[in-house]
Protein backbone atom coordinates (compact mmCIF):
# COMPACT_ATOMS: atom_id res chain seq x y z
CA UNK A 1 0.00 0.00 0.00
CA UNK A 2 1.10 3.32 -0.78
CA UNK A 3 1.19 6.49 2.05
CA UNK A 4 -1.86 8.69 1.55
CA UNK A 5 1.51 11.48 2.13
CA UNK A 6 2.83 9.71 -1.18
CA UNK A 7 -0.61 10.11 -3.30
CA UNK A 8 -1.13 14.14 -2.20
CA UNK A 9 2.51 14.68 -2.80
CA UNK A 10 2.61 12.83 -6.76
CA UNK A 11 -0.96 14.26 -7.86
CA UNK A 12 1.26 17.89 -7.25
CA UNK A 13 3.98 16.39 -8.86
CA UNK A 14 1.89 15.89 -12.11
CA UNK A 15 0.62 19.31 -11.90
CA UNK A 16 3.90 20.89 -11.16
CA UNK A 17 4.88 19.35 -14.11
CA UNK A 18 2.23 19.73 -16.71
CA UNK A 19 2.26 23.40 -15.98
CA UNK A 20 6.25 22.89 -17.09
CA UNK A 21 5.01 21.23 -20.06
CA UNK A 22 2.30 23.80 -21.16
CA UNK A 23 5.64 26.18 -20.79
CA UNK A 24 7.52 23.67 -23.30
CA UNK A 25 9.92 22.52 -21.16
CA UNK A 26 11.30 19.02 -21.60
CA UNK A 27 13.72 18.13 -18.88
CA UNK A 28 14.19 18.81 -15.70
CA UNK A 29 16.66 18.60 -12.71
CA UNK A 30 15.24 17.11 -9.32
CA UNK A 31 16.27 19.97 -7.35
CA UNK A 32 14.51 22.44 -9.74
CA UNK A 33 11.49 20.16 -9.71
CA UNK A 34 11.86 19.67 -5.95
CA UNK A 35 11.65 23.62 -5.40
CA UNK A 36 8.90 23.98 -7.48
CA UNK A 37 7.10 21.15 -6.00
CA UNK A 38 8.03 22.20 -1.88
CA UNK A 39 9.96 19.29 -1.23
CA UNK A 40 12.89 17.97 -1.14
CA UNK A 41 14.56 16.04 -3.78
CA UNK A 42 14.97 12.91 -1.89
CA UNK A 43 11.31 13.18 -0.96
CA UNK A 44 10.73 12.83 -4.90
CA UNK A 45 12.81 9.94 -5.30
CA UNK A 46 11.66 8.24 -2.58
CA UNK A 47 7.58 8.46 -4.14
CA UNK A 48 8.68 7.72 -7.23
CA UNK A 49 10.23 4.90 -5.83
CA UNK A 50 7.15 3.06 -5.22
CA UNK A 51 6.46 2.93 -9.02
CA UNK A 52 9.52 2.27 -10.91
CA UNK A 53 13.25 3.81 -12.21
CA UNK A 54 12.54 7.21 -13.94
CA UNK A 55 15.25 9.89 -13.34
CA UNK A 56 18.49 10.23 -15.38
CA UNK A 57 21.78 10.69 -13.49
CA UNK A 58 23.21 13.61 -14.18
CA UNK A 59 20.32 14.76 -16.83
CA UNK A 60 16.81 14.98 -14.36
CA UNK A 61 13.46 13.76 -15.46
CA UNK A 62 12.20 13.66 -19.00
CA UNK A 63 8.98 15.54 -18.17
CA UNK A 64 6.60 13.86 -20.61
CA UNK A 65 7.34 10.42 -19.89
CA UNK A 66 7.16 11.31 -15.74
CA UNK A 67 3.91 12.91 -16.74
CA UNK A 68 2.77 9.78 -18.24
CA UNK A 69 4.19 7.20 -15.93
CA UNK A 70 2.92 8.68 -12.82
CA UNK A 71 -0.47 9.03 -14.43
CA UNK A 72 -0.78 5.37 -15.44
CA UNK A 73 0.52 4.71 -11.77
CA UNK A 74 -2.46 6.66 -10.50
CA UNK A 75 -5.30 5.26 -12.59
CA UNK A 76 -6.07 8.17 -14.31
CA UNK A 77 -4.68 8.43 -17.32
CA UNK A 78 -8.64 8.36 -18.58
CA UNK A 79 -11.39 10.67 -18.77
CA UNK A 80 -13.66 11.66 -15.74
CA UNK A 81 -17.31 12.57 -15.93
CA UNK A 82 -18.09 15.17 -13.48
CA UNK A 83 -21.39 16.93 -12.37
CA UNK A 84 -21.44 20.22 -10.89
CA UNK A 85 -23.82 21.67 -7.81
CA UNK A 86 -24.31 25.32 -7.49
CA UNK A 87 -24.03 27.10 -10.81
CA UNK A 88 -23.64 30.49 -9.00
CA UNK A 89 -20.32 32.74 -9.67
CA UNK A 90 -17.41 30.21 -9.10
CA UNK A 91 -20.15 27.69 -10.51
CA UNK A 92 -20.24 29.05 -14.12
CA UNK A 93 -16.18 29.86 -13.67
CA UNK A 94 -15.47 26.49 -13.41
CA UNK A 95 -17.91 25.22 -16.07
CA UNK A 96 -15.91 27.35 -18.44
CA UNK A 97 -12.79 26.86 -16.94
CA UNK A 98 -10.60 25.14 -20.17
CA UNK A 99 -8.16 23.69 -17.44
CA UNK A 100 -10.92 21.26 -15.98
CA UNK A 101 -11.37 18.80 -19.47
CA UNK A 102 -7.76 19.75 -20.58
CA UNK A 103 -6.77 17.59 -17.28
CA UNK A 104 -9.13 15.11 -18.33
CA UNK A 105 -12.45 15.83 -15.80
CA UNK A 106 -15.40 16.79 -17.95
CA UNK A 107 -18.26 18.47 -16.77
CA UNK A 108 -21.17 16.37 -18.18
CA UNK A 109 -24.50 18.05 -16.12
CA UNK A 110 -25.16 21.36 -13.82
CA UNK A 111 -27.77 21.25 -10.74
CA UNK A 112 -28.82 24.44 -9.15
CA UNK A 113 -32.11 24.71 -6.98
CA UNK A 114 -32.49 28.17 -7.98
CA UNK A 115 -35.15 28.71 -10.36
CA UNK A 116 -33.74 31.80 -12.08
CA UNK A 117 -30.53 29.23 -13.17
CA UNK A 118 -32.39 26.23 -13.77
CA UNK A 119 -32.38 26.24 -17.58
CA UNK A 120 -29.79 28.47 -18.39
CA UNK A 121 -27.27 26.54 -20.74
CA UNK A 122 -23.34 27.03 -20.08
CA UNK A 123 -20.85 25.48 -22.12
CA UNK A 124 -23.76 23.66 -24.01
CA UNK A 125 -24.97 22.03 -20.69
CA UNK A 126 -28.21 22.91 -19.55
CA UNK A 127 -28.46 23.47 -15.44
CA UNK A 128 -31.13 21.32 -13.68
CA UNK A 129 -32.96 21.43 -10.79
CA UNK A 130 -31.24 19.18 -8.21
CA UNK A 131 -34.12 16.75 -7.65
CA UNK A 132 -32.97 15.66 -10.71
CA UNK A 133 -29.51 14.54 -10.16
CA UNK A 134 -30.65 10.86 -9.23
CA UNK A 135 -31.87 9.42 -12.61
CA UNK A 136 -29.19 12.19 -14.40
CA UNK A 137 -25.88 10.82 -12.72
CA UNK A 138 -25.96 7.29 -13.76
CA UNK A 139 -27.53 7.72 -17.04
CA UNK A 140 -24.17 9.82 -17.56
CA UNK A 141 -21.79 7.55 -16.14
CA UNK A 142 -20.66 10.61 -13.51
CA UNK A 143 -18.53 9.75 -11.12
CA UNK A 144 -17.15 12.79 -9.48
CA UNK A 145 -19.27 15.30 -7.74
CA UNK A 146 -17.97 19.00 -7.90
CA UNK A 147 -19.49 21.24 -5.03
CA UNK A 148 -19.79 25.30 -5.59
CA UNK A 149 -22.55 26.14 -3.42
CA UNK A 150 -22.54 28.30 -0.19
CA UNK A 151 -20.85 26.81 2.84
CA UNK A 152 -24.28 26.07 4.66
CA UNK A 153 -25.52 24.25 1.73
CA UNK A 154 -22.05 21.76 0.70
CA UNK A 155 -23.85 19.25 2.92
CA UNK A 156 -27.05 18.90 1.21
CA UNK A 157 -25.24 19.23 -2.06
CA UNK A 158 -23.20 16.10 -0.47
CA UNK A 159 -26.14 13.88 0.39
CA UNK A 160 -27.69 13.96 -3.30
CA UNK A 161 -24.50 13.70 -5.34
CA UNK A 162 -23.70 10.47 -3.03
CA UNK A 163 -27.32 9.09 -3.34
CA UNK A 164 -27.02 9.72 -6.98
CA UNK A 165 -24.04 7.56 -7.13
CA UNK A 166 -20.93 9.49 -7.84
CA UNK A 167 -18.12 7.77 -6.08
CA UNK A 168 -15.96 10.79 -4.72
CA UNK A 169 -16.34 14.58 -3.99
CA UNK A 170 -14.31 17.68 -4.78
CA UNK A 171 -15.72 20.95 -2.66
CA UNK A 172 -15.03 24.56 -3.25
CA UNK A 173 -17.35 25.63 -0.28
CA UNK A 174 -15.46 25.88 3.29
CA UNK A 175 -17.39 23.81 5.39
CA UNK A 176 -16.57 20.29 6.30
CA UNK A 177 -18.66 17.53 4.92
CA UNK A 178 -19.94 14.05 6.86
CA UNK A 179 -19.36 11.06 3.74
CA UNK A 180 -19.36 7.49 4.20
CA UNK A 181 -16.10 6.26 4.49
CA UNK A 182 -15.55 4.94 1.14
CA UNK A 183 -16.54 8.33 -0.51
CA UNK A 184 -13.40 10.52 -0.56
CA UNK A 185 -13.77 14.20 -0.66
CA UNK A 186 -10.94 16.71 -1.79
CA UNK A 187 -11.64 20.16 -0.53
CA UNK A 188 -10.36 22.82 -2.71
CA UNK A 189 -8.44 25.90 -0.61
CA UNK A 190 -5.82 27.89 -1.80
CA UNK A 191 -4.91 30.19 1.61
CA UNK A 192 -1.42 28.86 1.47
CA UNK A 193 -0.94 31.12 -1.87
CA UNK A 194 -2.00 33.85 0.23
CA UNK A 195 0.18 32.85 2.89
CA UNK A 196 3.39 32.55 1.10
CA UNK A 197 2.54 35.46 -1.32
CA UNK A 198 2.44 37.66 2.34
CA UNK A 199 5.69 35.87 3.77
CA UNK A 200 7.72 36.62 0.28
CA UNK A 201 6.67 39.84 0.22
CA UNK A 202 7.98 40.35 3.57
CA UNK A 203 11.40 38.61 2.37
CA UNK A 204 12.09 40.83 -0.50
CA UNK A 205 11.11 43.96 1.88
CA UNK A 206 13.81 43.17 4.41
CA UNK A 207 16.56 42.54 1.90
CA UNK B 1 17.93 31.36 5.16
CA UNK B 2 15.15 29.06 5.66
CA UNK B 3 14.36 26.75 2.47
CA UNK B 4 11.90 28.25 -0.10
CA UNK B 5 10.36 24.10 0.46
CA UNK B 6 10.16 24.88 4.21
CA UNK B 7 7.98 27.78 3.60
CA UNK B 8 5.57 26.11 0.84
CA UNK B 9 4.79 23.36 3.61
CA UNK B 10 4.84 25.94 6.77
CA UNK B 11 1.62 28.25 4.41
CA UNK B 12 -0.16 24.33 4.06
CA UNK B 13 0.35 23.65 8.13
CA UNK B 14 -1.48 26.93 8.64
CA UNK B 15 -4.26 26.30 6.47
CA UNK B 16 -5.20 22.64 7.52
CA UNK B 17 -4.61 23.81 11.11
CA UNK B 18 -7.02 26.61 10.87
CA UNK B 19 -9.61 24.23 9.15
CA UNK B 20 -8.77 21.57 12.18
CA UNK B 21 -9.71 24.92 14.49
CA UNK B 22 -12.70 25.57 12.24
CA UNK B 23 -14.03 21.92 13.31
CA UNK B 24 -13.33 22.98 17.08
CA UNK B 25 -10.38 20.51 17.21
CA UNK B 26 -7.60 21.78 20.00
CA UNK B 27 -5.28 19.54 19.93
CA UNK B 28 -3.93 17.22 17.00
CA UNK B 29 -1.08 14.38 16.93
CA UNK B 30 1.81 15.05 15.11
CA UNK B 31 0.90 11.91 12.69
CA UNK B 32 -2.66 13.32 11.72
CA UNK B 33 -1.16 16.60 11.10
CA UNK B 34 1.26 14.95 8.71
CA UNK B 35 -1.19 12.95 7.24
CA UNK B 36 -3.47 16.17 6.62
CA UNK B 37 -0.57 18.18 5.27
CA UNK B 38 0.66 14.92 2.81
CA UNK B 39 4.06 15.15 4.47
CA UNK B 40 6.01 13.05 7.24
CA UNK B 41 5.62 13.83 10.74
CA UNK B 42 9.84 14.04 10.99
CA UNK B 43 9.29 16.99 8.08
CA UNK B 44 7.10 18.50 9.92
CA UNK B 45 9.44 18.61 13.13
CA UNK B 46 12.48 19.30 10.95
CA UNK B 47 10.54 22.97 9.63
CA UNK B 48 9.36 23.94 12.77
CA UNK B 49 12.75 24.00 14.46
CA UNK B 50 13.53 26.65 12.16
CA UNK B 51 11.05 28.68 14.45
CA UNK B 52 11.64 26.69 17.48
CA UNK B 53 10.19 24.10 20.12
CA UNK B 54 6.29 23.18 19.28
CA UNK B 55 4.84 19.72 19.49
CA UNK B 56 4.38 18.61 23.65
CA UNK B 57 5.61 14.30 23.72
CA UNK B 58 2.72 12.15 23.94
CA UNK B 59 0.62 14.89 23.39
CA UNK B 60 1.25 16.38 20.08
CA UNK B 61 0.44 20.12 18.78
CA UNK B 62 -1.93 22.74 20.22
CA UNK B 63 -3.65 24.16 17.62
CA UNK B 64 -3.96 27.63 18.28
CA UNK B 65 -0.62 28.33 19.91
CA UNK B 66 1.17 26.84 16.84
CA UNK B 67 -1.03 29.21 14.38
CA UNK B 68 -0.18 32.29 16.06
CA UNK B 69 3.72 30.99 16.11
CA UNK B 70 3.44 30.22 12.40
CA UNK B 71 1.94 33.15 11.90
CA UNK B 72 4.05 35.48 13.43
CA UNK B 73 7.42 33.52 12.00
CA UNK B 74 6.10 33.65 8.65
CA UNK B 75 5.22 38.00 9.04
CA UNK B 76 1.33 37.13 8.55
CA UNK B 77 0.14 38.42 11.38
CA UNK B 78 -1.63 41.40 10.05
CA UNK B 79 -3.98 42.47 7.99
CA UNK B 80 -2.89 43.09 3.49
CA UNK B 81 -4.73 45.19 1.52
CA UNK B 82 -5.58 43.24 -1.97
CA UNK B 83 -6.96 44.73 -5.43
CA UNK B 84 -8.90 42.34 -7.95
CA UNK B 85 -8.14 42.52 -11.86
CA UNK B 86 -11.10 40.86 -13.81
CA UNK B 87 -14.28 41.34 -12.24
CA UNK B 88 -16.29 37.93 -14.39
CA UNK B 89 -17.80 34.96 -12.44
CA UNK B 90 -14.28 33.93 -10.45
CA UNK B 91 -13.59 37.97 -9.56
CA UNK B 92 -17.00 37.85 -7.84
CA UNK B 93 -16.81 34.72 -6.18
CA UNK B 94 -13.53 36.08 -4.74
CA UNK B 95 -14.97 39.01 -3.54
CA UNK B 96 -17.64 37.17 -2.66
CA UNK B 97 -15.35 34.48 -0.79
CA UNK B 98 -15.94 34.55 3.20
CA UNK B 99 -12.62 32.85 3.76
CA UNK B 100 -10.04 35.59 2.22
CA UNK B 101 -10.78 38.46 4.89
CA UNK B 102 -11.05 35.87 7.20
CA UNK B 103 -7.24 34.80 6.63
CA UNK B 104 -6.37 38.67 6.84
CA UNK B 105 -6.69 39.41 3.31
CA UNK B 106 -9.11 42.12 2.10
CA UNK B 107 -9.86 42.94 -1.24
CA UNK B 108 -9.95 47.03 -1.29
CA UNK B 109 -10.75 47.73 -5.38
CA UNK B 110 -11.54 46.00 -8.13
CA UNK B 111 -10.93 46.73 -11.98
CA UNK B 112 -12.20 45.40 -15.34
CA UNK B 113 -11.93 46.95 -18.83
CA UNK B 114 -15.64 45.89 -20.10
CA UNK B 115 -17.84 49.22 -19.85
CA UNK B 116 -20.75 46.67 -18.84
CA UNK B 117 -18.50 45.85 -15.55
CA UNK B 118 -17.28 48.98 -14.16
CA UNK B 119 -19.49 50.88 -12.16
CA UNK B 120 -20.91 47.56 -10.39
CA UNK B 121 -20.45 47.38 -6.91
CA UNK B 122 -19.47 44.22 -5.30
CA UNK B 123 -19.42 43.81 -1.52
CA UNK B 124 -19.26 47.43 -1.08
CA UNK B 125 -17.05 48.14 -4.09
CA UNK B 126 -17.22 49.76 -6.73
CA UNK B 127 -15.96 48.36 -10.36
CA UNK B 128 -13.16 50.57 -11.96
CA UNK B 129 -11.63 50.96 -15.06
CA UNK B 130 -8.38 49.67 -15.11
CA UNK B 131 -7.07 52.85 -16.11
CA UNK B 132 -7.26 53.92 -12.91
CA UNK B 133 -4.92 51.21 -11.12
CA UNK B 134 -2.47 53.48 -10.86
CA UNK B 135 -3.61 56.51 -9.07
CA UNK B 136 -6.16 54.12 -6.64
CA UNK B 137 -3.16 51.01 -5.35
CA UNK B 138 -1.00 53.23 -3.68
CA UNK B 139 -4.15 56.03 -2.58
CA UNK B 140 -5.74 52.29 -0.45
CA UNK B 141 -2.11 50.70 0.62
CA UNK B 142 -2.37 48.00 -1.61
CA UNK B 143 -0.10 45.60 -1.14
CA UNK B 144 -1.37 42.21 -2.91
CA UNK B 145 -2.89 41.96 -6.43
CA UNK B 146 -4.95 38.90 -7.88
CA UNK B 147 -5.83 38.02 -11.05
CA UNK B 148 -9.04 36.01 -12.32
CA UNK B 149 -8.56 37.48 -15.80
CA UNK B 150 -9.39 34.74 -19.19
CA UNK B 151 -5.37 33.59 -19.16
CA UNK B 152 -4.54 35.19 -22.42
CA UNK B 153 -5.27 38.45 -20.64
CA UNK B 154 -3.58 38.01 -17.62
CA UNK B 155 -0.56 38.80 -18.45
CA UNK B 156 -1.59 43.05 -19.06
CA UNK B 157 -3.28 42.75 -15.62
CA UNK B 158 -0.51 41.69 -13.91
CA UNK B 159 1.63 44.50 -15.76
CA UNK B 160 -0.87 47.39 -14.63
CA UNK B 161 -1.08 45.78 -11.13
CA UNK B 162 3.23 46.12 -11.07
CA UNK B 163 3.45 49.49 -12.44
CA UNK B 164 0.46 50.55 -9.95
CA UNK B 165 2.88 49.45 -7.22
CA UNK B 166 1.46 45.52 -5.66
CA UNK B 167 4.40 43.97 -4.03
CA UNK B 168 2.82 40.52 -4.86
CA UNK B 169 0.31 38.95 -7.31
CA UNK B 170 -2.07 35.59 -6.64
CA UNK B 171 -2.96 34.54 -9.79
CA UNK B 172 -6.10 32.32 -10.97
CA UNK B 173 -5.46 32.17 -14.30
CA UNK B 174 -4.03 28.97 -16.03
CA UNK B 175 -0.95 31.32 -17.74
CA UNK B 176 2.42 31.91 -17.00
CA UNK B 177 3.49 35.45 -15.81
CA UNK B 178 6.66 37.82 -16.81
CA UNK B 179 7.51 39.58 -13.76
CA UNK B 180 10.26 41.10 -12.18
CA UNK B 181 12.40 39.27 -9.88
CA UNK B 182 11.34 41.06 -6.75
CA UNK B 183 7.85 40.25 -7.54
CA UNK B 184 6.61 37.14 -5.84
CA UNK B 185 4.26 35.56 -8.40
CA UNK B 186 1.72 32.66 -6.39
CA UNK B 187 -0.02 30.20 -9.17
CA UNK B 188 -3.59 28.98 -7.57
CA UNK B 189 -4.16 25.30 -9.17
CA UNK B 190 -6.62 22.59 -7.89
CA UNK B 191 -5.64 19.97 -10.07
CA UNK B 192 -3.70 17.65 -7.84
CA UNK B 193 -7.37 18.02 -5.93
CA UNK B 194 -8.77 16.42 -9.50
CA UNK B 195 -5.61 13.86 -9.19
CA UNK B 196 -6.09 12.59 -5.88
CA UNK B 197 -10.14 12.17 -6.10
CA UNK B 198 -9.54 9.80 -9.15
CA UNK B 199 -6.96 8.37 -7.55
CA UNK B 200 -9.17 7.01 -3.98
CA UNK B 201 -11.92 6.29 -6.39
CA UNK B 202 -9.93 3.50 -8.22
CA UNK B 203 -8.75 2.48 -4.61
CA UNK B 204 -11.59 1.93 -3.28
CA UNK B 205 -12.57 0.32 -6.48
CA UNK B 206 -10.11 -2.07 -6.23
CA UNK B 207 -10.93 -3.06 -2.24
N1 LIG C 1 -12.12 27.39 -3.12
C1 LIG C 1 -12.17 28.37 -3.97
O1 LIG C 1 -11.30 28.47 -4.79
C2 LIG C 1 -13.33 29.36 -3.91
C3 LIG C 1 -13.24 30.61 -4.54
C4 LIG C 1 -14.36 31.46 -4.47
C5 LIG C 1 -15.51 31.05 -3.80
N2 LIG C 1 -15.56 29.85 -3.17
C6 LIG C 1 -16.75 29.32 -2.51
O2 LIG C 1 -17.60 28.84 -3.55
C7 LIG C 1 -18.96 28.86 -3.12
C8 LIG C 1 -19.83 29.52 -4.15
O3 LIG C 1 -19.54 30.89 -4.24
P1 LIG C 1 -20.37 31.83 -5.28
O4 LIG C 1 -19.81 33.19 -5.22
O5 LIG C 1 -20.41 31.13 -6.61
O6 LIG C 1 -21.82 31.81 -4.62
P2 LIG C 1 -23.20 32.09 -5.35
O7 LIG C 1 -24.15 32.49 -4.29
O8 LIG C 1 -22.98 32.99 -6.52
O9 LIG C 1 -23.62 30.66 -5.95
C9 LIG C 1 -24.11 29.62 -5.18
C10 LIG C 1 -25.09 28.81 -6.03
O10 LIG C 1 -25.44 27.63 -5.34
C11 LIG C 1 -26.84 27.43 -5.45
N3 LIG C 1 -27.28 26.58 -4.37
C12 LIG C 1 -27.41 26.89 -3.05
N4 LIG C 1 -27.77 25.78 -2.36
C13 LIG C 1 -27.84 24.76 -3.24
C14 LIG C 1 -28.16 23.37 -3.10
N5 LIG C 1 -28.41 22.79 -1.94
N6 LIG C 1 -28.17 22.62 -4.23
C15 LIG C 1 -27.89 23.19 -5.43
N7 LIG C 1 -27.56 24.48 -5.60
C16 LIG C 1 -27.53 25.26 -4.52
C17 LIG C 1 -27.43 28.81 -5.47
O11 LIG C 1 -28.71 28.80 -6.03
C18 LIG C 1 -26.40 29.56 -6.31
O12 LIG C 1 -26.68 29.46 -7.68
C19 LIG C 1 -18.95 29.54 -1.75
O13 LIG C 1 -18.97 28.54 -0.78
C20 LIG C 1 -17.62 30.27 -1.72
O14 LIG C 1 -17.14 30.43 -0.41
C21 LIG C 1 -14.50 28.99 -3.24
N1 LIG D 1 -7.76 28.56 -10.29
C1 LIG D 1 -9.04 28.44 -10.12
O1 LIG D 1 -9.45 28.04 -9.05
C2 LIG D 1 -10.00 28.83 -11.24
C3 LIG D 1 -11.33 28.37 -11.23
C4 LIG D 1 -12.17 28.79 -12.28
C5 LIG D 1 -11.68 29.64 -13.28
N2 LIG D 1 -10.40 30.04 -13.28
C6 LIG D 1 -9.83 30.96 -14.26
O2 LIG D 1 -10.24 32.26 -13.86
C7 LIG D 1 -10.28 33.13 -14.98
C8 LIG D 1 -11.57 33.89 -15.03
O3 LIG D 1 -12.64 33.02 -15.32
P1 LIG D 1 -14.14 33.59 -15.46
O4 LIG D 1 -15.05 32.45 -15.70
O5 LIG D 1 -14.41 34.47 -14.30
O6 LIG D 1 -14.02 34.49 -16.77
P2 LIG D 1 -14.96 35.70 -17.20
O7 LIG D 1 -14.82 35.83 -18.66
O8 LIG D 1 -16.30 35.53 -16.62
O9 LIG D 1 -14.28 36.95 -16.47
C9 LIG D 1 -13.12 37.56 -16.90
C10 LIG D 1 -13.20 39.06 -16.58
O10 LIG D 1 -11.92 39.63 -16.83
C11 LIG D 1 -12.13 40.87 -17.50
N3 LIG D 1 -10.90 41.22 -18.21
C12 LIG D 1 -10.39 40.66 -19.32
N4 LIG D 1 -9.19 41.21 -19.60
C13 LIG D 1 -8.93 42.12 -18.66
C14 LIG D 1 -7.85 43.00 -18.40
N5 LIG D 1 -6.75 43.04 -19.16
N6 LIG D 1 -7.93 43.81 -17.33
C15 LIG D 1 -9.02 43.79 -16.53
N7 LIG D 1 -10.07 42.96 -16.71
C16 LIG D 1 -10.02 42.14 -17.75
C17 LIG D 1 -13.32 40.66 -18.38
O11 LIG D 1 -13.90 41.88 -18.75
C18 LIG D 1 -14.20 39.81 -17.47
O12 LIG D 1 -14.99 40.61 -16.64
C19 LIG D 1 -9.98 32.25 -16.18
O13 LIG D 1 -8.64 32.39 -16.49
C20 LIG D 1 -10.26 30.85 -15.69
O14 LIG D 1 -9.52 29.90 -16.40
C21 LIG D 1 -9.55 29.66 -12.27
Amino acid sequence: RIPKATIGRLAVYVQVLESLRRDRVEVVSSEKLAQACSVNSSQIRKDLAYFGEFGVRGVGYYIQELITSIKRSLGIDRVWNCALVGVGNLGRALMKHRDIPRKGFVIKAAFDCDPDRIGLVIKGIEVMCLSRIKEVVPSLDVEVGFISTPPERAQRAANFLIEAGVRGIVTFAPARLEVPANIPVEYVDFSHHLYAVAFYINQEANK
